[in-house]
């Protein structure tokens, strides 16, 4: 089985290790809870 | 050769002495700190214990570690070798001869990168002739701790862990381990890359030496760039590069405009990082094919390195630091996978009969033939028929037989009931975890998103990326996954992050983000697999053809985020603990996957 999560275009910045091992075809063992990445929204406002 | 490390072998003792220069470890720690001061990222407070500290604990460091593992004492005579693994490499000693106390005396240098792996594992194999050989004890240790410790005895023997049964001790291995001094390695390192091309051996290098070693560092500069640089590290004007001289020019120039653009070795693209991490990368090919390195390398995983030597012929080739991914995911017979927690890669646990019809049915027309022709409705049938069968008093004997055979995989303290309280095998299947098994990280904070299962996880920002990498059905789409009625715009180039989970994991999924229930959508559809090799053959479309549910959580922070849970062959039931209209926090229990149809 499998849990698929769709975020809309531009709201959520994943974690970049885990987008590197998916560039590289990889797939990460991760455990519930773990960091996914980060709110773009949020994170916008930081910068601002 | 020299390796400038502070490290000396000892004599007939099994457990080596090592040189005791009192100010080592200060010594080391103050240019670790000074590394971090000049790569920018120190503080500048200057070196307070507190610091020095944070320094240690951070990811923040390049450097060699030399770790040498000596031998061990096991509780039984047998022929034996060791592995150290760090991250995605993994190295063994020779086969010691029949005894109960091997000895090795094999080293490796390691290279620690910044944010990379710091936990180094080692692991003790019985051989085999025939069959593969079996893991008999294992233990970690954490590199940055080595830093960290005040004693100059760099050796210490260790506890030797049953990987069955935890806190069994089944021997002891004695190990050293060094961090070698950056200092020593940017020494040893200008004094390696002046050998290279000091053809006259005197120690120092003329102009036409100079400009040779820069081609072979990969650089096209105009010879006039060249004798700029050569005049430029020519401080004494003897018309002569010393090696101090070209310690210093490396040092300033690669930090202004990268001097060394590949390895001379490898041939690998440099100044991707840092200078440290070139440095440190450069230091250890050129110790390749020097002899001073006994243990063998070139593997992924500590499995691959145990196996005997009938499954090398075959499967040897099948494996490089190149191979992970998408085609030894699909094609090999092992699926490799990254475990975020240690850094590492691993083997999944399919039995190879498995692998081989799931290939047949789902990676060729004829299979997708079969599956046109009735199949579908037999997965159905069967997994309803599993269902069933799971849910009997009598499938509870299953229960011991799945926890033995992926003994090192399920972590049964973490489980909330004792196996006598599970009634039948589903009830097990689904088990619940004890409140503080899984931390939930930042929970307070709402902008950041979390992993929904205990799982293989791949992300992609768009989903032409999650089709060029993994996905590789024809036919899929977001309009597909989703269906017309929760389908949007916004999703359509949106984020995809898949969460695949395996037999022997946690069941349960959660909430990755914090907000409100919408919606609920039921799709009917078939029960593939859900394995790589479904996922990546363009002959099957999982993913828009399973049974599934999609739920979308309206948030704050997120906008909308869909949510779909996917059944799979023989577990394909799907069961939710809320509702529509339910204010959910991340990281709290959604529902579950079970046995059955």
């Amino acid at each position: 089985s499998t849990v698929v999560c769709v975020f809309e275009k531009d709201a959520i910045d994943i974690d970049e290790d885990l987008l590197l091992n998916s560039a590289r075809s990889l797939e990460t063992l991760v455990s519930v809870g773990m960091q996914l990445g980060v709110s773009r929204k949020k994170r916008a406002v930081n910068d601002l | 050769m020299g390796h400038g490390s502070s490290k000396s072998n000892g004599s007939d003792s099994s457990v080596p002495t090592f040189d005791s220069k009192p100010s080592r470890v200060s010594r080391l720690r103050h240019s670790l700190h000074l590394h971090r001061h000049r790569s920018g990222s120190g503080n500048g407070r200057g070196s307070s214990s507190f610091s020095q500290q944070k320094l240690l604990a951070s990811d923040d460091f390049a450097g060699i570690a030399l770790i040498t593992l000596i031998g061990a004492e096991m509780k039984f005579k047998d022929k034996w070798f060791a592995c150290v693994t760090l991250g995605e490499r993994t190295f063994r000693t020779a086969t010691s001869d029949h005894t109960d106390k091997p000895l090795w005396k094999s080293e490796k240098k390691l290279l620690l990168e910044r944010k990379g792996p710091h936990i180094a594992r080692i692991s003790v194999f019985e051989t085999n002739i025939l069959s593969k050989n079996n893991l008999v004890g294992y233990c970690e240790i954490d590199l940055f701790q080595v830093l960290d410790r005040d004693s100059d005895s760099d050796s210490e023997v260790l506890d030797l862990l049953d990987p069955s049964l935890p806190n069994t001790v089944v021997g002891k291995i004695s190990v050293s381990c060094t961090i070698e001094d950056p200092v020593d390695t940017e020494k040893s390192f200008a004094r390696r890359i002046l050998s290279i091309v000091d053809y006259n051996q005197d120690g120092m290098l003329s102009l036409s030496e100079f400009s040779d070693l820069i081609d072979a560092f990969g650089n096209q500069v105009a010879a006039s760039k060249k004798e700029e640089l050569f005049k430029a590290a020519d401080q004494n004007g003897d018309g002569n590069v010393s090696m101090d001289e070209l310690a210093i020019l490396l040092a300033i120039q690669q930090e202004k405009e990268p001097l060394v653009n590949s390895c001379p070795v490898c041939g690998e693209i440099l100044g991707k990082y840092d200078r440290l991490n070139d440095m440190v990368h450069l230091t250890l090919c050129f110790d390749e094919g020097t002899g001073n390195q006994v243990m063998t390398g070139g593997f992924l995983t500590e499995k691959q390195a145990s196996y005997g030597w009938i499954f090398k012929m075959s499967e040897w080739t099948h494996f490089s630091s190149y191979d992970v991914g998408l085609n030894a995911g699909s094609s090999a017979s092992h699926i490799l996978v990254f475990d975020r927690k240690t850094k590492r890669l691993v083997e999944e646990l399919i039995d190879g009969k498995i692998v081989l019809s799931m290939r047949a049915i789902y990676q060729s027309k004829i299979g997708l033939s079969i599956i046109d022709t009735g199949a579908k409705d037999l997965l159905q049938s069967i997994s309803e028929k599993q269902g069933r069968r799971m849910n009997s008093v009598e499938s509870a004997e299953e229960i011991p037989k799945f926890i033995e055979f992926f003994k090192d995989q399920i972590n049964m303290a973490d489980v909330k009931y004792t196996i006598d309280q599970f009634k039948t095998f589903n009830e097990f299947f689904v088990r619940e975890l004890k409140p503080d098994a899984r931390p939930i990280a930042y929970k307070e904070r709402d902008d950041i998103a979390v992993c929904a299962a205990d799982s293989r996880l791949m992300a992609f920002k768009s989903i032409e990326d999650s089709l060029r990498f993994w996905i590789k059905g024809r036919k899929f789409s977001i309009q597909g996954l989703l269906g017309n009625d929760v389908c949007s715009t916004t999703f359509v180039n949106g984020t995809l992050v898949i969460f695949r989970l395996a037999p022997q994991d946690y069941h349960r999924f959660h909430f990755p983000v914090s907000g409100t229930i919408e919606r609920f959508v039921a799709i009917p559809g078939c029960l593939y697999t859900v394995n790589p090799i479904a996922v990546n053959s363009k002959y099957c479309n999982v993913f828009t053809e399973n049974k599934r549910v999609v739920s979308v959580i309206s948030t704050e922070e997120f906008g909308k985020v869909v949510f779909i849970a996917i059944g799979a062959t023989m577990v394909g039931s799907i069961t939710f603990l809320k509702k529509e209209g339910d204010l959910v926090q991340k990281g709290e229990e959604f529902g579950y996957f079970s046995f059955g149809g």
